[in-house]
């Protein structure tokens, strides 16, 4: 199974 | 005070009409660089930027660094009160709660002003790294788009899969299955029909159709697209907006358990 990933697992706020 | 004119209005229009339905309330921000935007979809799953560079406006004034929030569903209204062939100028005073957007006709024998209000936005900026992709594919952007509806008509989800043999976009649902794969074809008559594969390793990765599904809203901005694929990276899909910079949107694939 896979679940969706968000912008925040791959990116840093700033 | 801000004072940006664009004399090829339309592609405003476009922008907003490629934007509109992933984001809902944006802060576009303006500086010399140019005007641009960064902002996630309401699921923080994907994401858009935007850069109109300043060269590319007939007349460019940005005082100071601006941050304008505006709703994306009413920039739109006012924007298509816009004709195709206006000349579309964004005016803010320094402290001001408005914008304006002028509209003059070719033959400037019809200017319109409308006047929107800004709303305070708390959005997050996030920093993303140049990356080396292992896969970009450059193809035609109708076909990107052909290829992304018809699959949604099977499944929710697709799989792309670069190889030296082209790239294969898989989907699978309850009445059945679908491949489609695109070999590498540079021999065409115009280089915007060309799919481009420049691969330094195979790759797969598998994503949320109805998402690619919005980011094809901006084909109408560029006859060609590039994808940019690698394992533990967002997809990068591009549109190139012609001597003035870019739409790129930015999707998390679906991350194994």
């Amino acid at each position: 199974d896979s679940i969706q990933g968000t912008m925040y697992d791959f990116y840093e706020k700033c | 005070m801000l004072e940006l004119r664009l004399v090829q209005g339309s592609l405003l229009k476009k922008v907003l009409e490629a934007i509109k339905e992933l984001v809902t309330d944006a802060n576009f921000d303006c500086s010399a660089t140019g005007f641009s935007l960064q902002a996630m979809d309401s699921s923080h799953v994907a994401l858009v930027a935007l850069l109109l560079r300043s060269e590319g406006f007939e007349h460019y004034r940005c005082d100071r660094n601006l941050s304008m929030g505006m709703n994306l569903g009413n920039v739109s209204k006012m924007l298509r009160c816009a004709g195709s062939d206006d000349i579309i100028t964004i005016k803010a005073d320094d402290g001001s709660d408005t914008v304006t957007f002028m509209f003059e006709s070719p033959n400037q024998d019809k200017i319109a002003d409308f006047e929107m209000k800004l709303m305070d936005i708390d959005s997050e900026h996030l920093g993303i790294p140049d990356a080396e992709y292992q896969a970009i594919v450059r193809m035609p952007s109708g076909e990107f788009a052909r290829i992304c509806k018809d699959l949604s008509s099977i499944g929710d989800t697709v799989i792309i899969s670069v190889t030296k043999e082209g790239v294969k976009f898989s989907t699978a649902g309850d009445i059945g299955t679908a491949n489609i794969v695109c070999r590498q074809n540079k021999t065409v008559d115009k280089p915007e029909e060309a799919t481009v594969i420049e691969m330094q390793e195979p790759v797969s990765l598998t994503f949320a159709l109805r998402y690619l599904n919005s980011f094809t809203k901006a084909t109408p901005l560029s006859e060609t697209v590039s994808i940019s694929l690698s394992s533990d990276l967002p997809v990068v899909v591009e549109y190139k907006i012609a001597d003035m910079g870019y739409v790129r949107y930015y999707l998390a694939p679906k991350i194994e358990e």
